[in-house]
């Protein structure tokens, strides 16, 4: 921690060192319990110190920006969603979480069907204090070429199944409850999401993008919880004044 | 003369300009949006005898009333009276993106307690 950036730059730092007439470190250490107060207050325990890579998805942006009113002083037409009223009424805190990529797994069930992928997502971060009320996965769907189409007996239509996996999977046996399943077309790229609200599940796309270009950390699965601390109201959509 | 008596006014509680602007505090690596925000302050004398609206409670003019007999009693303070909340898009410690509403982040009204 001691090598952390305070609060102020080093300029501004000087001029209130001036102000204040106190030692260098009396100071230092009067920004550092200000800015400790001040996180604290965020709820956060210490400074974040985010790494380069680390990736905002664009879908959290957008609720922001939805839910600031930002979206809607610009016109708000660039935003292909609706805003999730509902699941926002009863949260004070929206999360994003990318599924632990080393973790993935294509799980081959021994009945021949289709290959199930599996995610597995790492909650552990949420606070105890913070109770999910829901929770979305969200797919990016790549358009199915269309020769591939006219070959299959589904006249375009594919289904999506996202199951919960109950009990760590063993050789041969996995337990798991179905959370929500949708018919999609597949000559649209577009994201799918499901209500995951009784439980997590993981799915593994990337073989579903054979290369995972630069924008995988976009179209990447994401799953977003909803949450309230009991501190504070809702993050209902609020109109710019 | 007019001009003294803007002068007076000015001086007396009420909310006062401050953008925070997170850069500023170098907090502009982990606060994705806003940028900065309007938070704004109180600042200014509670005068005697306390006008109506400044939104004065019983217990401020009772000290202020005592306070015209004894200054040893602190006057009226001029504090936000009304705050409201905004929302910030972060990265937290474990690089986890999150939106969250934070109470009491702007000063809405200003007023002598």
């Amino acid at each position: 921690e001691n090598n952390h950036a305070s609060l102020i730059p080093e300029e501004g730092k000087k001029k209130v060192l001036g102000l204040q007439g106190r030692s260098a470190t009396q100071s230092h250490e009067l920004l550092r319990d200000f800015e400790a107060t001040l996180l604290h207050m965020f709820g956060l325990k210490r400074r974040p110190r985010p790494s380069r890579s680390t990736a905002v998805p664009q879908y959290l942006l957008d609720l922001y920006r939805l839910q600031s009113g930002e979206a809607e002083e610009a016109g708000g037409q660039d935003i292909a969603f609706e805003y999730p009223e509902r699941a926002a009424s009863r949260a004070n805190t929206v999360r994003g979480f990318h599924h632990e990529e080393h973790m993935e797994m294509i799980y081959a069930p021994d009945d021949g069907e289709l290959t199930p992928l599996r995610f597995l997502f790492n909650l552990s971060s949420i606070p105890e204090d913070e109770l999910l009320s829901s929770a979305e996965l969200r797919l990016y769907r790549h358009q199915v070429n269309e020769d591939n189409v006219t070959l299959s007996a589904d006249h375009g239509l594919h289904r999506i199944n996202v199951y919960e996996v109950l009990k760590p999977p063993r050789q041969g046996q996995l337990i798991t409850q179905l959370l929500d399943t949708r018919l999609v077309r597949h000559n649209a790229s577009r994201w799918e999401s499901f209500d995951v609200s009784p439980a997590v599940s993981a799915l593994d796309s990337r073989s579903l993008h054979q290369e995972p270009g630069e924008d995988w950390e976009q179209l990447r699965p994401l799953l977003v919880t909803f949450g309230h601390d009991g501190k504070g109201h809702p993050l209902t959509r609020r109109s710019k004044r | 003369s007019p001009k003294q008596r803007g002068r007076k006014r000015n001086r007396s509680c009420r909310r006062h300009s401050l953008y925070v602007d997170f850069s500023d505090v170098g907090w502009n690596d982990w606060i994705v949006a806003p940028p900065g925000y309007q938070a704004y302050y109180c600042h200014g004398d509670c005068p005697f005898p306390l006008a109506d609206h400044l939104n004065s409670t019983n217990h401020a003019i009772v000290q202020t009333l005592v306070n015209s007999v004894n200054s040893n009693i602190p006057k009226a303070c001029c504090v936000p009276t009304e705050l409201s909340a905004i929302s910030m898009l972060y990265l937290d410690e474990h690089d986890k993106v999150v939106l969250k509403n934070y109470q009491e982040m702007v000063v809405e009204g200003c007023g002598c307690r």
